[in-house]
């Protein structure tokens, strides 16, 4: 399907420490 | 959380002893989530770039300027900033801007959009969203109207749709707007 995100779910992942 | 298109960051910046095209660097590209704020916080921001200097952020295989086959006959919804902008907008204009491509915001008429482009210039700073082709009109209606509101610009700004043929065949980059939202 479409990956359509809308703002507030992209900015939840700004500052989220990047998975090693 | 991957994202619909893998897209590519550019970076221009301005050196006039070399050609145009040799000053336009690929800097990354992305096709998740984590991995667009991974290079977004990698980079400076918009605002702390010197004059003359350009982001581009595109589809991968279309490249950031009007030459390429799936921009030649498109055009850019253009939203032009006063100086005084670039301290307190210049940046939050940008990220909604990327935020709006890399989230599909124009639903049905997604696939016209070809990347989006700052220009950090003395004059005054531009964005710019880049679609596929001026004349279908019901699209860049769509796209301009979603991406005024997104931006947050009040129903007395008017920002100005101009074809990529119109404005390289003017000098002075004032080319007529083909649509308004």
């Amino acid at each position: 399907g479409k990956k359509q995100y809308d703002r507030e779910f992209l900015l939840d992942f700004q500052f989220m420490p990047a998975c090693i | 959380h991957p994202l619909q298109y893998r897209w590519a960051l550019w970076f221009f910046k301005n050196d006039r002893s070399r050609a145009w095209q040799d000053n336009l660097h690929l800097v990354a590209k992305v096709n998740t989530v984590e991995d667009f704020w991974a290079m977004y916080s990698h980079v400076k921001l918009a605002s702390k770039l010197s004059s003359g200097c350009d982001y581009a952020l595109f589809k991968d295989g279309i490249e950031p300027m009007w030459e390429d086959n799936r921009n030649k006959r498109g055009g850019r919804w253009l939203v032009s900033l006063a100086k005084q902008q670039r301290h307190i907008e210049l940046d939050r204009l940008w990220l909604e801007t990327l935020l709006c491509l890399i989230g599909e915001s124009f639903e049905e008429y997604n696939r016209e959009v070809c990347g989006a482009v700052v220009n950090i210039r003395t004059k005054g700073d531009k964005i710019a969203v880049w679609t596929s082709e001026a004349e279908n009109q019901a699209g860049v209606l769509h796209i301009g109207h979603v991406y005024k509101e997104r931006l947050g610009l009040s129903s007395k700004t008017i920002i100005g749709y101009q074809a990529h043929a119109d404005t390289a065949a003017k000098s002075n980059s004032l080319a007529k707007n083909k649509f308004v939202v």
